[in-house]
């Protein structure tokens, strides 16, 4: 799976996510990356992509749950990835990028690594895959 | 108003056997990708554009798993899918199914802008790619020859692979598995292809 998330200048957010799914899968499988609120999600806040266990993300409806904790709860972006990360997932293994509108950027994962990179207008660069 | 952000994944579940080289190939995609979402931004693309954009050249490349280089299915072929969303109004586009559109992520995009849909599946999807006049290609385009090695090495094992791209045959094979005490949904972690 990959994916983007992006906020421009004007604060505003959209994401991005595309997959050719699980190796092996049934014919007819679909997966996480297409259901708006699960593995893709963007509103005036916050926008995520998701990536991991397909399934288990779209149980959680994890890319939404970002926004929502943020909406309710009053977190903010790396907080709030935090929280699903650890809360929302059960026995599920996945990751997830997310900016906010803010200009925040993080990303946050289960699993043993995320190919991931991130930037933003002040410098910062990174790009890893383990923790 | 903080700026412009931006950030980019290739999958997730890495084996933590990957090899250097794959790493630092999957580096150099993910640093090109964020090159080209960060000139975007500062010509003022808007948000929705600037992440189609990537993830075109994210599908592009063979590396990770979607559009040229998918994970397949059990009969050995490809089926693709993707969203789009945009946060100002909560505008959004989805597709799944596709065996011949060769960038899916634009064709969601099309969905979220031409039509008053959020969702196309299979031949619909397919037949909409056509009258949007999208790039299309043979369902052999997508298919890169370690995916079907990978193949091979799922239905010897009776298993249902994460997306694993990068890992070669070696480091997700059955010997492999058996080394590695880590497991995901039940299986060992070495059988997974990072999603």
């Amino acid at each position: 799976t990959v994916g983007c998330v992006v906020v421009d200048k004007q604060g505003h957010c959209a994401a991005a996510t595309s997959t050719g799914g699980l190796m092996n899968k049934m014919t007819g499988r679909i997966g996480d990356s297409p259901l708006i609120g699960s593995g893709t999600y963007a509103c005036d806040l916050v926008a995520v992509s998701c990536t991991g266990e397909g399934e288990a993300i779209i149980r959680s409806t994890l890319a939404r749950e970002v926004a929502a904790v943020m909406e309710y709860k009053g977190l903010n972006l790396h907080e709030a990835v935090d929280y699903v990360i650890k809360t929302r997932l059960d026995e599920g293994k996945a990751g997830l990028i997310a900016v906010s509108k803010n200009g925040e950027v993080a990303c946050g994962f289960n699993t043993t690594g995320m190919f991931r990179g991130c930037a933003t207008e002040d410098g910062f660069l990174e790009v890893g895959v383990w923790e | 108003m903080g700026g412009w952000a931006i950030a980019v994944h290739g999958g997730a579940g890495v084996d933590p056997i990957l090899p250097n080289e794959r790493q630092e190939e999957a580096k150099r995609l993910l640093t090109r990708c964020l090159d080209i979402g960060i000139s975007a931004l500062r010509s003022n693309l808007s948000a929705i554009d600037v992440v189609e954009l990537v993830v075109r050249e994210l599908e592009t490349d063979p590396l990770f798993n979607s559009g040229r280089g998918s994970a397949l299915t059990e009969k050995g072929t490809v089926e693709m899918e993707a969203s789009i969303m945009d946060g100002p109004k909560r505008r959004c586009g989805a597709v799944s199914g596709l065996t011949t559109v060769k960038n899916p992520i634009s064709l969601a995009r099309l969905v979220m802008d031409k039509t008053p849909h959020s969702y196309l599946g299979f031949a619909g999807a397919e037949e909409f790619a056509r009258k949007q006049g999208v790039e299309l290609v043979d369902n052999e385009y997508f298919i890169t020859e370690d995916n079907v090695g990978m193949l091979k090495l799922a239905k010897e094992a009776n298993s249902i692979l994460f997306d694993y791209r990068i890992p070669t045959l070696t480091t997700c094979g059955g010997s492999a598995a058996m080394e590695n005490q880590l497991q995901m949904n039940g299986l060992p972690i070495s059988l997974y292809a990072p999603e």
